[in-house]
């Protein structure tokens, strides 16, 4: 499988929010998730990572700008139900991509990404994968800038496109 | 956009690694990927929630059970040269994801694979999502399980399909 990544897209509508210290036992992602969805908040990337301390797990999320306070409230009002740790949010942020196929079976796109939003001194917030797409959380001020190392990266010619 | 979740897949050909308290720096994630992808070590998810600490992140990835062992080398040493933390891996785990289209518009479409699992008292180690497909990280003990509660809960006839 040629790998053929054909384009750079980005979202600056977004945010993020992370439930931290979650009691890591069955039941707890849908609680958390339940009263966001029962608010018609669309949730973009949800993310948990395996955590280092035993029996505790955070969860991070992003939503729209527009549904960040609310989201907010939402989390830390369950939080303390469910008895996790600190909320954190920060709705200054960006989700940048790279798009294509073929990505999955080769360890080296990742990389060439990650290394070149390093060396344009953007530090990575948030990273999510899938067959067709890579996608890193970034501060929203360095955008542009992440754009167009990543065009440049992959040697693409065409406009990034902003998500819709 | 209508939601369609077309199927159900799993993967128990996959083990986990976390690398945790890394420096939360531009830089750190190309360092700990460029041994992995010089290895020719194709790495499935790559998932980076923003960690509740000050300044340090835990990254997670996964790779195929055969090259658990190598890859954890890798990272326990990359670990000591970044001054990151501990490093945990499990090879005991198994994907398990809901596919479909419009997926993203719809925070219900989580909420409902969460509550299934966590009806059947199935732990969710880690999560992550993209437009047309969540995935989940389980005990691969319990992937059969798994498969047969997300097939009833999203009312589909076809037999799952196991990822290549
Ligand atoms: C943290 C959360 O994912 C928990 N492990 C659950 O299954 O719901
Ligand atoms: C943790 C890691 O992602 C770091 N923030 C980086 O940019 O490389």
């Amino acid at each position: 499988e040629k790998v053929v990544v054909s384009g750079v897209t980005y979202d600056k509508n977004t945010s993020r929010i992370t439930i931290t210290e979650i009691p890591d036992i069955p039941g707890m992602a849908a609680k958390v998730f339940t009263p966001i969805s029962d608010a018609g908040i669309v949730v973009d990337m949800i993310i948990q990572g395996s955590s280092g301390e035993k029996g505790l797990a955070n969860l991070s999320f992003t939503v729209p700008k527009a549904d960040f306070e609310e989201a907010m409230k939402i989390v830390e009002k369950i939080s303390k139900e469910i008895g996790a740790g600190p909320v954190h949010g920060d709705p200054n942020i960006a989700k940048v991509s790279i798009v294509g196929v073929g990505m999955r079976h080769h360890a080296g796109v990742a990389t060439k990404m990650f290394n070149s939003l390093s060396q344009a001194n953007i530090n990575i917030m948030m990273i999510s994968t899938s067959e067709i797409k890579i996608s890193c959380v970034i501060d929203e001020r360095c955008t542009e800038l992440a754009v167009r190392v990543l065009h440049d990266a992959f040697g693409l010619d065409k406009e990034p496109e902003e998500e819709g």
